[in-house]
């Protein structure tokens, strides 16, 4: 199923996405 | 972490994108991310394209809540 996969790799990107902004708010106070 | 955290969290993330403070994101406010996190354009997209889920072109502050809650949830299980 094509959109499985999609979503799976959407998945990442998201994960990606949302680690940086907690990355990036944990650099502030 | 409790919800309201993750409540405040979510709002803070969703101001970092909605600089105009419109209630909404769009595609270009996301764009405009690219400066300040490690993601592509294309990523940037990618992204918009997974939080929107109605497909409307503006990201709600609830889409972008459910978004972060299902990452979040994600993380949790792997």
């Amino acid at each position: 199923d094509p959109n499985m996969k999609a979503g799976a790799a959407n998945e990442g990107v998201l994960a990606n996405f949302f680690n940086s902004l907690l990355s990036k708010k944990t650099g502030s106070p | 972490v409790g919800q309201n955290t993750i409540r405040e969290k979510t709002h803070e993330f969703f101001q970092m994108c909605d600089v105009e403070n419109k209630g909404f994101i769009t595609r270009r406010d996301m764009q405009r991310l690219n400066s300040e996190l490690p993601l592509s354009p294309e990523e940037l997209e990618n992204v918009f394209d997974t939080l929107d889920s109605d497909g409307n072109g503006f990201l709600t502050l609830e889409e972008f809540s459910s978004g972060f809650s299902a990452f979040l949830f994600g993380r949790r299980i792997s």
